[in-house]
């Protein structure tokens, strides 16, 4: 059975594109199939994954606003076998507005993933924009769970409220099945408090559902994508890299039917 | 003559919060007054500024949605005078949605500011949330400049062509005056190439828009907010605020005019 996940957080910068790449190239290296889908108009997925994605490349975009097939869009990432990518193209700035008077605009995603052939897939990872528009609500509407990436900083608890409140609307009006199954501490800087006290307070709060594997913040993460790899790649004895692998371990053997 | 000036990025997580909070803080403790408008739902500024926002207290929403007067949103930021803000609440996460059908949409926040008093003010600093929306754009139209903070790393160039074409856009069709007056690099840490090599190419790309002054990465700065101050008031000596500090100074000796 293939996972569906949405790794989503308004907040800007807390790591969603970085968890989104390296837990996918690290289940991937350990024979899991994996598709990401970026939803983010900045295209920083598909940057990371190495996979072209300039102006007028078929992208995500045809998929949700002109019912273009995925198989049309979806590819292979370069020298990752298992490990696909349906990159996005500047053209998504434009769908939050061409989506509003659409026919069934929150599930234009789900369509295009039913229509796509995911048995042969373990996992889909689906990496969203910062805001809770109508991308990361199609993103929210296609998955069964959501991944939320909480970097370890005082303004990162701000806006989960609004977060939680969106993924409940979203749940009972749009889409029964979806649950948080994962919350991921990111960017921890062991030499402040301020980084243990967000991680106790987001674990009392939370519980089991926060993955034990913390990532620590690590140069290399953020340098890895400037080599269009991810950081398990490009550095695997990193800190960083270690942690992601970790973090994947973990996020496998927890079975959904939890 | 008070300078306008809107503080945006829509890659997420780059400073934009920190660095109105903190220029707005250095500016009044050296004798100017200055007024910081939270323009994003998470409320960011508004909790390091330590001004009340929770829901249902009259915030920007109210003056962009119900043409509620800024006089009656705007409070005093507690211990620092000079200093006001225009606290952001939750419900301005359903303004993007809200303004779409209204009339002149994009210039409720240019109205609002226009009926209040700024004639009292040197400095009204609008801080953006991480995307290129409806709030971002009256944030623009409103501005006479852009301040545009740039995080020293990989992904910080991939979003800015995006940035400056709406920029252009909203200069061609909605206000005229509007020009990309300074670059700040933020979140700079020296141990890696890759920050040095991100200045760079921002410096040759934009030449002397670019302020001088670099803020370091710095861990004060990151734990100033956990106590509703700035890091100028929590740790002055810290290299954060000294570098805030001179940005200020910078922003305040370069005139308009140039
Ligand atoms: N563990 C880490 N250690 C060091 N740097 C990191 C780490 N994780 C992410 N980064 C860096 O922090 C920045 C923000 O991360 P990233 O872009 O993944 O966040 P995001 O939530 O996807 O941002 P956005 O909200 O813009 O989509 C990037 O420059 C990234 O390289
Ligand atoms: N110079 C710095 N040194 C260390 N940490 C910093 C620095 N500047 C900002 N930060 C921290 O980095 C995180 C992101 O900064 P900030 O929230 O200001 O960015 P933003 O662009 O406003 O984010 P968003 O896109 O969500 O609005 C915050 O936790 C902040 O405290
Ligand atoms: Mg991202
Ligand atoms: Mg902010």
């Amino acid at each position: 059975r293939c996972r569906i996940m949405t790794i989503a957080n308004q907040k800007g910068g807390v790591g969603k594109t970085t968890t989104a790449v390296n837990l996918a190239a690290s289940l991937s290296q350990h024979g899991s199939r994996v598709l990401v889908v970026d939803l983010d108009p900045q295209g920083n997925a598909s940057t990371a994954l190495d996979v072209e994605h300039h102006v007028g490349r078929v992208s995500v975009y045809n998929s949700l606003v002109e019912d273009r097939p995925l198989t049309e869009v979806v590819t292979a990432v370069p020298g990752m076998p298992g490990l696909s990518c349906a990159p996005a193209t500047i053209d998504l700035a434009g769908a939050e507005i061409e989506l509003v008077p659409m026919v069934a605009r929150e599930s234009r995603l789900t369509r295009a993933i039913e229509a796509f052939d995911v048995s042969a897939l373990d996992y889909v990872l689906i990496d969203c924009p910062p805001s809770l528009g109508l991308l990361t609500v199609n993103a929210l509407v296609a998955a069964e769970e959501v991944l939320i990436p909480i970097q370890c900083e005082y303004y990162a608890l701000e806006g989960l409220e609004q977060l939680l409140r969106t993924v409940d609307l979203v749940r009972g009006h749009l889409n029964g099945r979806l649950r948080i199954s994962t919350i991921l501490l990111t960017m921890y800087d062991g030499r402040t408090r301020l980084a243990s006290q967000v991680a106790d307070d987001v674990r009392s709060h939370f519980g089991d559902v926060v993955l034990r594997t913390i990532i620590p913040r690590s140069v290399r993460v953020s340098e890895a994508p400037s080599y269009g790899q991810s950081v398990i790649t490009y550095d695997p004895a990193s800190s960083g890299a270690i942690a992601y692998v970790e973090a994947a371990r973990e996020l496998a053997m927890r079975s959904v039917l939890s």
